[in-house]
């Protein structure tokens, strides 16, 4: 469905700006045309990112860039790694201070002044949030950023995370944990506080479920491609990804980078990893946001779910599959590309969905052996919590808690499988993982696979080892968690589009909802005879 | 697996604000605090911004600092790696 751009007639006399290939995609850089972020439909419907504040939460921002400047959010901006209110990058032993303001010209780079390229929401404002320059992280750190000022600051974008080595197990720690809690429930008035997460950059030797911060529920974790389509090799995948934007590549062409701004004044066609995919999937939100500032952070994900497009995304690994309500998932790119232009047609007219629920479905708290060569298969059979006030009956995210450990913690491999017949890999083989007495403890694996389906009926958890040399270990406790709604969601959504997932959508769930109450009538017949 | 302890504090008064938090920050050598956004009369005390603070001197300054009337609770700051993306 993409029109070549000057269809458009979006003329930017920025330099960089034909390069930015992950903006309009007309096949430069021995690309795929038309795979892009589609942000030309929305830029032509008026959307740029007015009256929006992404803050880069990372090691700074040149905001005296002539390209950033104009856009830059001073107020509320601020220099946790030294205390003071300049978030400008300084020296450190790595010399690599770059990362933040090539992320904030991702977003925000002025268009039309020929200097470098152009943002993806060129009208927002973009706030430093200065948090990883000194020697350790601290959890009072991380909480800072993630809270600060969360009444002015809509979209928090953040490109790091622990260690991606193939075998770290890390997190949010007590403070940080709180201060995201606050920030959906209180940030923007209460809406909720945007967070945008790179899913982390261990490739196939590591697995973002076990990065706390990407497998959050509150957050958005957002994996990347490359202009061809096919995944950067250093892409971790995993069940809690939910969409996918750009990074640079494997490709030898220096024009198949993402061009954005650098520091003190430069351009850059390469910016490095998939830091990259955060701040871009922060722009496209952001365009959301203009369109419909009354977006709670939970109708953000739900957007993002029916608008994300498989486009020409291509996983030599993983099958793209529909899950039990039709919606088409991939386990490294999540639900698929974000379309901007889709994404801010369907923000205008988008109804905030129904409260959520959270349903502890079940707990399997007996102490099973685990040995190579066989599957230990445990299930849960749950009407969801039916019949109590906390009843969940559309999901959104599912938490699989468990506490196992291993001879070799990074053989374990776990699915679980949906009453609907969803299959997501909570926990893939990491081979580098050697660890034998850590293993996880009460750690919370997430799918986003399962979105939309009927939790009731069994489900059940596959644990297994993936590698050559025979391992043992102990699973102590399986918790299954169900977050969703009571109502259909998407049932009173305007519909433009019937070809769209929200026509889909919509419509499996009038069919559910017919049959149940016509369910419900013959049982009250049946027990009345 | 044992945490790097960093010369961060998570300090917490029985009163008072900002600057009453800054100048115990001070007279325990300390580099400057700022009030935390959540929570009741948090604030980060940083370090100076010497090189590297012996370890003994900072165990030292935390003690005292933890024996202050106007202290309610100090809790240090555990260091983490972090990794660019």
């Amino acid at each position: 469905g993409y029109r070549d751009i000057n269809d458009f007639g979006v003329d930017l006399n920025d330099p960089l700006f034909s390069k930015q290939w992950y903006l309009i995609n007309t096949g430069q850089a021995d690309g795929t045309p038309g795979l892009d972020l589609n942000v030309a439909e929305a830029w032509k419907m008026g959307y740029t990112g007015k009256g929006v504040t992404i803050a880069i939460m990372d090691d700074g921002i040149d905001y005296l860039h002539p390209d950033i400047a104009f856009n830059y959010n001073a107020e509320a901006s601020y220099d946790f790694s030294s205390n003071d209110p300049y978030p400008y990058p300084r020296y450190t032993d790595d010399w690599f201070n770059s990362h933040g303001t090539r992320c904030a010209g991702e977003v925000s780079a002025v268009a039309n002044n020929n200097i470098c390229g152009v943002g993806v929401a060129y009208n927002s404002k973009v706030a430093g949030i200065r948090m990883l320059d000194q020697p350790f992280m601290t959890d009072i750190i991380e909480a800072s950023s993630i809270s600060h000022m969360p009444q002015v600051i809509d979209i928090y974008s953040a490109s790091w995370g622990p260690t991606d080595d193939g075998k770290t197990v890390d997190g949010p720690r007590e403070l940080t944990l709180q201060a995201m809690a606050d920030g959906v429930n209180k940030g923007r008035g209460g809406k909720g506080s945007i967070y945008v997460w790179a899913s982390g950059d261990g490739g196939g030797y590591d697995d973002c479920n076990c990065d706390g911060y990407a497998s959050s529920m509150w957050t958005i974790s957002i994996n990347s491609a490359i202009n061809d389509g096919r995944t950067a090799l250093y892409d971790e995948s995993c069940s809690s990804t939910l969409a996918s934007t750009f990074s640079n590549g494997r490709k030898r062409n220096p024009e198949a980078g993402v061009a954005t701004t650098d520091l003190y004044g430069n351009c850059t066609l390469r910016h490095s990893g998939t830091s990259a995919a955060a701040p871009e999937a922060a722009g496209v939100f952001a365009l959301a946001l203009e369109a419909n500032p009354n977006l709670t952070w939970r109708d953000m994900q739900h957007l993002t779910v029916l608008t994300s497009k498989r486009n020409k995304l291509h996983d030599e690994l993983h099958q793209w599959r529909r899950n039990g309500v039709g919606l088409e998932f991939n386990h490294l790119f999540g639900y698929g590309v974000l379309d901007a232009g889709a994404m801010v047609s369907l923000a205008r007219d988008w109804k905030t969905v129904p409260e959520r629920f959270h349903c502890v479905a079940g707990s399997v708290q007996e102490t099973h052996k685990i040995q190579s060569g066989a599957k230990l298969a445990l299930s849960i059979t749950t009407n969801a919590c039916q019949g109590r006030e906390n009843f969940v009956r559309y999901l959104e995210h599912v938490q699989a808690v468990v506490t196992v450990n291993a001879s070799r913690r990074g053989d374990l491999v776990l699915n679980l499988t949906s009453p609907m017949g969803t299959k997501s890999i909570l926990l893939s083989r990491r081979p580098r993982d050697s660890d034998s007495t850590v293993g996880f403890d009460k750690w919370p694996f997430m799918s986003t696979h399962t979105w939309g389906e009927d939790p009731r009926g069994t489900w059940k958890l596959e644990v297994g080892f993936g590698g050559e040399s025979p391992q043992s270990g102990y699973l102590k406790e399986w918790t299954l968690m169900l977050h969703g709604t009571q109502s259909a969601p998407y049932i009173e959504q305007v519909v433009r589009d019937y070809q769209s997932k929200l026509a889909m959508s919509k419509k499996e769930e009038l069919e559910e909802e017919l049959d149940e109450a016509v369910e419900r009538s013959l049982e009250r017949m049946m027990s009345k005879s | 697996e044992e945490g790097i302890y960093t010369n961060h504090l998570l300090v917490q008064l029985h009163e008072g604000g900002n600057e009453d938090a800054q100048q115990l920050a001070l007279e325990y050598g300390f580099g400057s605090a700022r009030q935390l956004p959540f929570g009741e009369r948090l604030f980060h005390f940083y370090p100076r911004d010497t090189p590297k603070t012996r370890r003994k001197r900072s165990l030292l300054r935390r003690q005292h600092l933890d024996k202050d009337q106007r202290v309610k609770k100090v809790i240090a700051q555990e260091g983490f790696e972090r990794q660019k993306r």
